[in-house]
């Protein structure tokens, strides 16, 4: 079958019909293409092992295993397309506690995907760290770039600090970065750039990859002062359900920062809507 | 009268690095999501002042601060109402506005009193399968609005008691 899509005059988002996952990105203007391929994952959170008693919690990030578990539970995940002259959406639901809304508006640059994550279940007696994952080709040599506070962009390099000799010991938590506003992967040509509403965690654990920790739910303390698990729940004692978005760019390398640094103002300092019946009466400050 | 002290006490509380980072026990968390609430409500007084002050109207403003799951009662009930919008940035800007809505169609005016293109749209069914269809409109009015440099734009939104018949949302079967 055709892949399904969406799309505007600057972008388009093409999706497996068979999986309902993203599978490509295209710049229509430089006539770019990149296979992207999105999903969620979750990392199961160490309650401590042989090699070190330390657990997962508020201070400590430290997966039980390197490689994550898909939220989804088989290949194909619910999906639903919705077109109409100002956007073009796809629905995806992951399973009961996690969505996303993959999205074009017209005349934007940028792909919105709007996820939404919780209450996660801790049913199991597993802590999870939720992360959504971004797979290309890129050619990435182990380099990835997340911002210092919204300023200056760093080259991370896995398993490397610029500084002294790194003797890895933690292959994902010890290439997780903070990533304040931002955080991209480029090759010689392409670069994929993601921007986030909130400061999150984010890494490229192998190349081509970039993903980013969306939410997490802890049942055990690391023992390092807060003395409880990273365990915030509502009155019913369900996990929290939190809403955020990630902006998409793919752009040339040349052309990148000038769509990622004017598109991250406009988020940063987004107008809020404020809203009135009207007709008010005439009003003067004196 | 409103005041921007309470808030920027409790921003300035959230400074601490447990704040910043999530490493505070609950009850601190509680605490400071509390402060913030009550310094936003002073705030969105201070707000409201300024903005009839800027407007020369003396309205009944409201602030959605559940726009993001599609809440807004002020939207959801009224047929006719208006979208002030405050640009902070140097450079006009246009942004894509999402308001929760239930009738089937909205006419949208900009500042000027021209048509601008608008649409309803179903909101997202991850939404209402969350919150159990009980919180929220089932359809979103849709606009692109733009705003000048640190300025801001005025939309009014009337209802309409006909569907646009220029608009044909396309949805294909649900897999």
């Amino acid at each position: 079958p055709q892949p399904w899509d969406i799309r505007n005059e600057h972008l388009r988002v093409l999706f497996d019909p068979l999986t309902g996952h993203m599978k490509e990105i295209q710049n229509l203007a430089k006539n770019i293409s990149l296979p992207v391929s999105q999903s969620f994952y979750w990392y199961n959170a160490s309650i401590g092992n042989d090699e070190s008693p330390q657990a997962s919690g508020a201070y400590i990030f430290r997966p039980n295993s390197s490689d994550p578990i898909p939220i989804s539970g088989s290949q194909r995940i619910h999906t639903s397309l919705v077109k109409n002259s100002l956007v073009q959406e796809l629905h995806q639901t992951f399973s009961s506690w996690c969505s996303q809304v993959v999205r074009l508006y017209m005349g934007q640059p940028y792909v919105e995907l709007e996820w939404t994550v919780g209450p996660i279940p801790v049913g199991d007696g597993w802590g999870k760290e939720i992360i959504s994952r971004f797979q290309t080709p890129l050619q990435t040599r182990g380099r990835f770039y997340t911002d210092s506070n919204g300023r200056q962009m760093m080259e991370r390099r896995r398993d490397h600090r610029p500084t002294w000799n790194l003797s890895q010991t933690e292959p994902v938590a010890g290439n997780y970065y903070p990533v304040t506003s931002r955080i991209f992967i480029r090759d010689e040509k392409i670069q994929l750039t993601v921007l986030t509403d909130r400061s999150q965690g984010g890494s490229s654990i192998f190349d081509g990859s970039m993903e980013l920790m969306v939410h997490r739910r802890l049942l055990y303390d690391d023992n390092r002062g807060v003395g409880e698990p990273l365990l915030e729940q509502d009155g019913d004692h369900r996990g929290l359900v939190v809403r955020g978005h990630h902006v998409l760019l793919l752009d040339t390398v040349s052309d990148a920062a000038d769509g990622h640094r004017l598109r991250a103002q406009e988020l940063f300092m987004a107008p809020y809507p404020v809203l009135a019946p009207g007709g008010g009466a005439p009003y003067r400050p004196q | 009268h409103g005041d921007s002290s309470m808030l920027r006490e409790a921003v300035a509380v959230a400074q601490h690095h447990d704040a910043v980072t999530g490493t505070e026990k609950q009850h601190v968390a509680n605490d400071y999501a509390k402060q913030l609430a009550m310094g936003w409500e002073r705030c969105q007084l201070l707000v409201s002042n300024a903005l009839s002050s800027l407007m020369g109207t003396k309205e009944t403003f409201t602030f959605c601060n559940s726009l993001n799951i599609s809440v807004c009662p002020l939207t959801e009930a009224s047929s006719q109402f208006i979208v002030i919008l405050y640009n902070p940035l140097g450079r006009r800007v246009s942004y894509p506005i999402r308001l929760p809505v239930n009738g089937v169609s909205y006419s949208v005016t900009d500042p000027h009193g021209q048509p601008v293109p608008s649409e309803v749209v179903p909101v997202s069914i991850t939404t209402h399968g969350l919150y159990g269809n009980s919180v929220g409109a089932l359809q979103e009015l849709l606009f692109e609005a733009s705003a000048p440099p640190v300025g801001f734009s005025t939309f009014t939104v009337t209802q309409s008691p006909h569907r646009d018949p220029n608009v044909h949302p396309i949805q294909p079967p649900a897999q």
